[in-house]
C-alpha cells in the first residue's frame, strides 16, 4: 500500500504543477494497439493551430511513438519502461520536465499499451481516456472492469472497420454503462476521421471548463 | 525475487503433474481480443474426436470464455482474478485439480488478455504461445518485447481483415524474428479458417513429441 501512496502523492504534486501553468493533462489507456497514437495524430493534425499539444509517451521499447507524434510536429517525450506495465506518476514527473510544458495547453499521455494495471496508477492527469478497438470484441468492459472504472470517456476505435465484423456497438455501449454509468463515451475512426469531430469538440469543450 | 522463485516451484510441480498424466500444457497469451478463444473455439471444433482437449480460462471478471469454451463441447474452469494482470502457478494449479485432467491429451491456459505481465509468470506449462491480430499493427513485438521472447509459437491472427488494413504481413515477421530469432510463426484466420490447418498440425506434431 505504500507504493500507492508515495505514487499519489508524486501524481498530486504534477498535477499541481499541471495546474500552475494552465496546462490539462489527459491519460490515454487502452490494449496495445486500440489507436491510441493514431487518435493522438489525427488530433494534432486537426488541432495544432488552435491548441498547444504536447505528449509523454510510455513503452517498454521503442521510441517509435514519440516520433510518429514529432512528425506530426507536436512536442513528444518518449519514457521506456523496460520491464514495468504501466507508467506511474514519478515517470510522468520525469516526462513533464523533459518535456517542457510551459507553452503548452493540453498534454497527454500515452500510457503503456495494457488494459488492466495502468488504471491502478494516478499519474497526476486531470481526465482519463480508455479506448477500445471494434476489432477486438463488445466484452471488453466486463472483462476488464478495471480499467473501464477508471474511465471518464471510452472512445470505441476503428469504426471504419465495422462492415467487415460481427461487432455490435449497441452491446458494446451497454456494456461499458453496465460497468461505468457517468463515462461518457464517442465511437469513431483515426482512418475516415468519421465523428472525431465529436472527439474535438469534447477536449475543446474540457479545455474551455478547465481554463 | 521470493514471490517469482514460489511462483517457480509451484509451476515445476505443475508440470510435473501434467507429466505424469501425460498432458501436454501450452500457456496462450496475447493483448485483450487478438482472438485466442476464437482460435480454441476454432481448434475444438477441428480436433475434439482426435484430442481430448481442456481449457483453464483467466480473465479479471465474467466466466464469458469458458462458456464459449464449454459450447464447443470441452471441459473448462474460469479462474476470475479481480485485480491481478495475470495468472500465477498457484492459480492454474487449483484450476488443474478443478479441471480434472485425468482424462485429457492437452491443457490450453487462456491467460489474461495481457501483453506484458503473463510473460513474467512460469505457470507450469510446456510451451508458450503469443498472439497478436493484424489490427494491432506490425510493431507490437518490437514494442512488448518481453512477451515475444517468452514465445515458443507467434499466431499473427485475422488475416482475413488485411485487404482492408495498411498490415505488412513480412515487416510484422520480421519484427518477431528480430525480437525471438527461435520463435515459429503462423498467421491464420480464426474465421475464414485460413491457414489453421497449419496450426492444428504444428499442435499435433508437438503432443506426438511430448508422448
Ligand atoms: N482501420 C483502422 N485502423 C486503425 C484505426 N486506428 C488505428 N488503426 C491501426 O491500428 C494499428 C495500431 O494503431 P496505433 O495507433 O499504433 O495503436 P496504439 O494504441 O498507439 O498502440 P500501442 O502504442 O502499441 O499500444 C495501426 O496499424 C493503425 O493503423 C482506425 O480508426 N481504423
Ligand atoms: N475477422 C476476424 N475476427 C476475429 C478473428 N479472431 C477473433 N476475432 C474477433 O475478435 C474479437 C475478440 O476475439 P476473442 O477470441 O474473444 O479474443 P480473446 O483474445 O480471447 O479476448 P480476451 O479473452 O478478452 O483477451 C471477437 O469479436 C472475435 O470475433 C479472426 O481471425 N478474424
Ligand atoms: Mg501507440
Ligand atoms: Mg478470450
Amino acid at each position: 500500500q505504500n507504493i500507492l501512496d508515495k505514487n499519489d502523492k508524486q501524481a498530486m504534486s504534477n498535477r499541481k504543477h499541471f495546474e500552475e501553468h494552465g496546462v490539462f493533462c489527459i491519460n490515454l489507456m487502452s490494449s496495445p494497439g486500440s489507436g491510441k497514437t493514431s487518435l493522438l495524430e489525427a488530433t494534432i493534425e486537426e488541432l495544432k493551430d488552435k491548441i498547444r499539444i504536447g505528449v509523454i509517451e510510455g513503452d517498454l521499447e521503442t521510441n517509435n511513438d514519440a516520433m510518429r507524434i514529432k512528425a506530426k510536429g507536436a512536442k513528444s517525450y518518449q519514457i521506456t519502461t523496460g520491464q514495468a506495465c504501466h507508467l506511474d506518476a514519478f515517470m510522468v514527473h520525469d516526462g513533464i520536465h523533459n518535456l517542457g510544458i510551459e507553452d503548452l495547453d493540453i498534454v497527454f499521455i500515452e500510457n503503456v499499451g495494457n488494459l488492466v494495471c495502468p488504471a491502478a496508477y494516478d499519474v497526476g492527469a486531470h481526465m482519463n481516456v480508455v479506448l477500445f478497438s471494434t476489432t477486438e470484441g463488445e466484452d471488453k468492459p466486463v472483462k476488464y472492469p478495471v480499467m473501464f472504472k477508471s474511465a471518464n470517456l471510452v472512445v470505441i476505435t476503428k469504426t471504419d472497420l465495422l462492415q467487415y465484423l460481427d461487432f455490435d456497438m449497441q452491446k458494446a455501449k451497454n456494456y461499458v454503462k453496465e460497468v461505468n454509468p457517468q463515462a461518457d463515451i464517442i465511437a469513431l475512426s483515426n482512418k475516415t476521421k468519421e465523428n472525431l469531430e465529436k472527439w474535438l469538440r469534447y477536449l475543446e469543450f474540457k479545455l474551455e471548463m478547465f481554463k
